[in-house]
């Protein structure tokens, strides 16, 4: 029989999966070892792609998606395109404890978060504003926008759509792999 | 992006993901990590799983969901991860994404898709008798 108690997360972010394990050893539940282990990536901003100051989105901005699941209730809390605040696992928990609902977006998560007592602040960085500058310098280089122009291959915005759109191929999902960017 | 699984020594069993996304997205975009059953998806009666990667492309096949009823079906975690990379290369034949299972009594295994630049998946896991996170890495299929 394989031991238990068990933690294990996507790629070596240690320093989560150490802050998860710490919170089973106290006796917290699964659900607060997966909180705090989330919530220290989001601290140590792991490897760019978690927390404040990464990943910039066309307008700069750093916005949080979060995602909490317990399953001996099937509960769930979740937060997308959370703006302002840094804690974005906990507004998740927050979601699961304190509303009936399952997954809050936007600004209105934004809101509901402070309501709750997190600090609204500032997700920008000098690294997520290098990023976003570098971006721009490259003609906003590499562009997820398609059919429409200018040519988002070569050309920032702002688009128009263009009209009669090209025959869709499977291939269009395949993309080049950015390991600093991802989900 | 971080993709946790949690199991206490009673079999029970959380999930969780953390990301900021993809970089020059969209204003508004949001990818497979908050989505349950893509992003992560736990059942106390079976284990959890937890994806990364492309999210625009993983969302469309809610892997995690998808690696927990395999395990639900009686693959080992390692096998389930597989077979959720599998259906997914089965329509996007290279895309970026792996998947982390663990099922209730403390199995655990990982598996991710080929890619250029992406051939093998690192993931960090803590159970009894380590005093330090042990490193995994897996070849991707």
């Amino acid at each position: 029989q394989p031991p238990l108690p068990l933690v294990v997360n996507t790629w070596p972010f240690h320093s989560a999966t150490q802050a998860a394990w710490k919170a089973l050893s106290a006796g917290g539940s699964p659900l607060d070892a997966v909180e705090r282990g989330c919530a220290q990536c989001e601290v140590d901003q792991c490897d760019g792609t978690v927390g404040y100051g990464g990943s910039p989105d066309e307008s700069g901005e750093t916005t949080l998606d979060a995602m909490i699941m317990d399953g001996n209730t099937m509960a769930v809390g979740a937060v997308a395109n959370l703006r302002r605040i840094k804690n974005a696992i906990g507004v998740a928990r927050a979601v699961m404890d304190h509303t009936k609902h399952t997954f809050l977006v936007g600004e209105s998560a934004s809101l509901f978060a402070e309501s709750m007592g997190f600090v609204c602040e500032d997700l920008t960085t000098n690294r997520s504003l290098s990023i976003y500058s570098k971006w721009l310098d490259l003609r906003c280089q590499p562009n997820f926008r398609k059919n429409v122009t200018p040519d988002p291959t070569k050309s920032c915005g702002p688009y128009k759509p263009v009209r009669g759109l090209p025959e869709e191929k499977t291939s269009s999902l395949q993309k080049e792999v950015d390991l600093h960017s991802h989900d | 992006t971080i993709g946790m699984i949690a199991v206490d020594r009673n079999g029970n069993v959380a999930t969780g993901t953390s990301t900021n996304g993809a970089s020059h997205k969209i204003p508004g975009r949001v990818g497979d990590s908050p989505v349950i059953g893509a992003g992560s998806y736990a059942d106390s009666l079976v284990g959890g799983a937890a994806a990364t990667g492309d999210g625009d492309t993983m969302m469309r096949f809610l892997p995690s969901y998808q690696a927990v009823e395999n395990m639900r079906l009686g693959a080992d975690p390692t096998t389930a991860c597989q077979k959720a990379i599998d259906r997914i290369q089965k329509r996007i034949p290279v895309f970026f994404g792996a998947i982390i299972c663990a099922n209730r009594t403390g199995s655990y295994g990982a598996a991710c898709s080929k890619a250029p630049g992406f051939t093998q998946f690192h993931y960090s896991v803590f159970k009894p008798d380590l005093s330090q996170p042990l490193e995994e890495i897996v070849d991707c299929l």
